[in-house]
Parts: structure tokens; C-alpha cells; sequence
């Protein structure tokens, strides 16, 4: 199964992660 | 042979090929009447894509694969395992599928009684601490890819691009090469796609208004909350069609979606492997106004998958919820697969997917949330709340 988030954020918006990298739930993956 | 050849004479006769002709013209005709006799009687609105991609695809799409995902869960969700067999069965899948026993709030593996409730494991209190950023992951599992979503095109797997706004079902022009021009279209929320609609060609262009959906014309405003059905029946080339569940519309995406000034859009995709653990939570503070469920086809969704058939998120059944955080708009939108073809939403519980009698791919049905907080016109959630989960078959 996917999960897609699709979001408005200001240009700051900076994502912390790498394609293809394993996250786990409540680990940080974007920040401002 | 030779004195043969020489000696026989030739005779010529006219052989009737006009009788011939006019055999195999009656023939195609017959053909093409029982044909369109049969679609005539073909009440139903099945339209089923036209999936175009490499000949695993052809082969993938033969399979029943939603009566498959149905078979699968009736057998992993309603007949249990004898005791003794338990803990042996769910070792050997967490084996399997690298589940990290050490992290369920149960361990005790007898207590499952069968692998669909095993595959809905919750976690210790604690084991996943909630980061204090602005985004966090909503769920366990690898992130497939991010990006900018460049008016109204998303970045796929490998380069091949969707443009959002098709992603929610918008008809297409015939397209051109890659991009396909997005028509602007509005989709009834029961909208029964052309068969041309969702024509899965490897790398067009699709748009968010195919994955979250946009508003349809036409139709009266229903006020709705959660579990409430309304419906406006109305007649359309001789079929009966059903507008369901028609509460509010959100404003055509891609048009009325203005982005703040100094915003952009973002996408994330994140694939949950089968051992991962599968409910999902809030990955920010916000509120979910209201819920598309797109009925569709239930393909694997896994990377390898994913780069074959890169448009797969569109025909997928999936739930798109709609909302707002601190910055604008936010969407989070689980898309099921063969295996999990069951979405579950804990604040909504009259969602019920990878249903038979589902109206086919290209359609959706819409609930607003406007009910759950009058204050706030929405579901609120906070970062880490639990909100749901995908459960097998």
C-alpha cells in the first residue's frame, strides 16, 4: 500500500529525507 | 509432370465471388448487431481503462485482481488459525517479511486469531516518538519519492512525470507526447469515466484533479455529514446514473486552488512494505474536511510495479482526504493494493472499501466532515494521532 500527501507549504518548505531511504512513523520528513 | 503440365488444357471458369462477398458482408453484419445488441443490454456502467504498458501489465490486468484481494481477506480475516498454529504462522511471516516482533503492543501471538488481525498489530506506547518538526511520516515504510509539484506536475518514480490536475480525473484531449494537455473538465463525483478517460499510457501526464477529484457540475449541493447518504438520481444517455453522496464541493483544484502567495505545492509517496506495520497517522496538525473514495482497480503498488505501470496511482481504489494546516491546503490520500485493498478511517466509520457493488474506476464518492467541529469545519488531528489503517484484503 502507498500513502501520497499532496500539501501547500511556503518556497522555505525543505524536505529531510533521500528517494528510496526507510522511514519509520513520527520521524521527521520536512521542515520550515 | 511435364507431359501433364503441357497437355491439360485450361479451363476458365467466373467462380461467384460476388456470392462470396456478399457472404462475409452478412456475416460482419450479424457480428456487428448481436455486438451492439449485447451492449444495449449491458445495463451496467463497467467501463473498464484501457491499460497500456509493457506485457507483464496486459498480464497483471487479466487477473481478477479486486475479487482476488476480496478472496484474500475473507480468507485471512474471517477464518482463524487453531491456537497451536499461530505462533508458528505469524513467525514465519514476520520471518518472511521482516516484522520486528520486538516492537506490538500484543506479543503475545496466540491472542491473533488470525493473520488479519496479526497484520493489523499495534505498536508499544513510545517505540515511535513523534519529532517536533513541521512534516513528520504518517506511517512506517520507504519513501518512493518527493518533490515540487511544478504547475501541476508531479515527478513519478524514474523521471516520468504526472501533471496533478489530471490525477483527479479530468477528460483528456487527446494528448500530443508525454503531457497531455488537461481539458478542463469537470467530473460529476459519480462520474463514469470515458473509456478513453483513464487510458493508462506509460508516462501521461496526471494531475492532482485525478487524485483528489474536482467538483462536479450540475449537480444540487447536498448537506451532508459523515454516513448520511444523499443522492440525485438523474438520466444520462439512457442510463440511469446516481450522483452519490454529493455533499460539498471543493472548488475544481486546479482552477480555484490558488496556492498563497509565497507557497507551492509538494508531494511525498511513501510505499509500505507488507511487513511494515500498516496504520497510518497524522503527519502534521490539520484538519481533514471532507473524504473522496475512488473505487478502482487494485494493482500492486509496489516500486517495481510502480515503474512499470507508472500511472498506477490513478486507477487504484484509494481515499483522498482533503484539508487544511497552518500553510494552506493538505492532502493525505492512502491508495490500497491486492494484498491491503481495504482502507480503514477511524473518524469515519461509514467508509467501506473494495466493495462488489462499487461503482467502477473513474468514479467517486464525497463526504464532508463539516460536522465533526462546527468551530473548525473539519476532522481535527493532531501530529501523530492515529487515523486509521490499511487492513488485508
Amino acid at each position: 500500500s502507498t500513502i501520497v500527501l499532496v500539501f501547500e507549504a511556503p518556497f522555505e518548505f525543505r524536505f529531510c529525507m533521500k528517494p528510496g531511504q526507510k522511514i519509520k512513523y513520527g520521524q521527521k520528513i520536512g521542515e520550515i | 509432370f511435364n507431359e501433364a503440365w503441357k497437355k491439360t488444357k485450361v479451363t476458365w471458369y467466373p467462380i461467384p465471388i460476388g456470392i462470396g462477398i456478399t457472404f462475409i458482408a452478412f456475416q460482419h453484419m450479424f457480428r456487428v448487431y448481436a455486438r451492439e445488441k449485447r451492449k444495449k443490454q449491458d445495463t451496467s456502467t463497467e467501463i473498464r481503462p484501457i491499460i497500456i504498458g509493457p506485457w507483464q501489465v496486459y498480464l497483471i490486468d487479466t487477473l481478477p485482481l479486486r475479487a482476488l484481494s476480496r478472496l484474500w481477506g475473507r480468507i485471512n480475516n474471517e477464518y482463524n488459525l487453531p491456537v497451536w498454529l499461530r505462533e508458528p504462522c505469524f513467525k514465519f511471516y514476520s520471518w518472511i517479511f521482516k516484522c520486528n516482533l520486538e516492537e506490538i503492543e500484543n506479543t503475545d501471538l496466540k491472542s491473533y486469531p488470525n493473520l488479519g488481525s496479526f497484520f493489523y498489530r499495534s505498536l508499544k506506547p513510545g517505540v515511535r516518538p513523534i519529532e517536533n518538526a513541521a512534516l513528520v511520516s504518517p506511517a512506517d515504510g520507504r519513501v518512493l519519492s518527493f518533490g515540487l509539484v511544478n504547475n501541476g506536475k508531479v515527478e513519478q518514480v524514474k523521471g516520468i512525470t504526472y501533471s496533478l490536475d489530471a490525477f483527479l480525473g479530468h477528460k483528456r484531449k487527446e494528448g500530443k507526447d508525454d503531457v497531455i494537455e488537461q481539458e478542463k473538465h469537470v467530473v460529476t463525483s459519480t462520474h463514469i469515466a470515458d473509456e478513453k478517460e483513464f487510458a493508462n499510457v506509460n508516462g501521461i501526464a496526471y494531475s492532482l484533479d485525478a487524485l483528489l477529484g474536482v467538483d462536479p457540475a450540475g449537480a444540487t449541493k447536498q448537506d451532508s455529514s459523515v454516513g448520511e447518504d444523499a443522492s440525485v438520481r438523474f438520466e444520462e444517455n439512457g442510463f440511469q446514473k446516481e450522483l452519490a453522496v454529493v455533499t460539498k464541493f471543493a472548488t475544481p483544484f486546479s482552477s480555484a486552488h490558488k496556492v498563497r502567495e509565497g507557497n507551492t505545492l509538494y508531494f511525498c509517496v511513501i510505499y509500505l512494505a507488507p511487513g511494515d506495520y500498516h496504520r497510518f497517522h497524522s503527519p502534521t496538525n490539520w484538519v481533514v474536511e471532507m473524504r473522496r473514495h475512488f473505487a478502482g482497480e487494485l494493482f500492486s503498488v509496489s516500486p517495481y510495479m510502480l515503474k512499470m505501470l507508472p500511472d498506477l496511482l490513478v486507477l487504484n481504489e484509494r481515499v483522498a482526504l482533503l484539508g487544511r494546516w497552518r500553510y494552506g491546503f493538505f492532502s493525505m490520500i492512502p491508495v490500497g493494493a491486492t494484498n491491503v485493498g481495504s482502507i480503514r478511517i477511524d473518524f469515519d466509520k461509514a467508509l467501506r472499501t473494495n466493495r462488489r457493488e462499487d461503482l467502477p474506476v473513474g468514479t467517486y464518492t464525497e463526504v464532508s466532515y463539516k460536522k465533526a467541529s462546527k468551530l473548525l469545519g473539519g476532522q481535527p488531528l493532531r501530529t501523530g494521532d492515529e487515523m486509521g489503517g490499511f487492513c488485508l484484503g
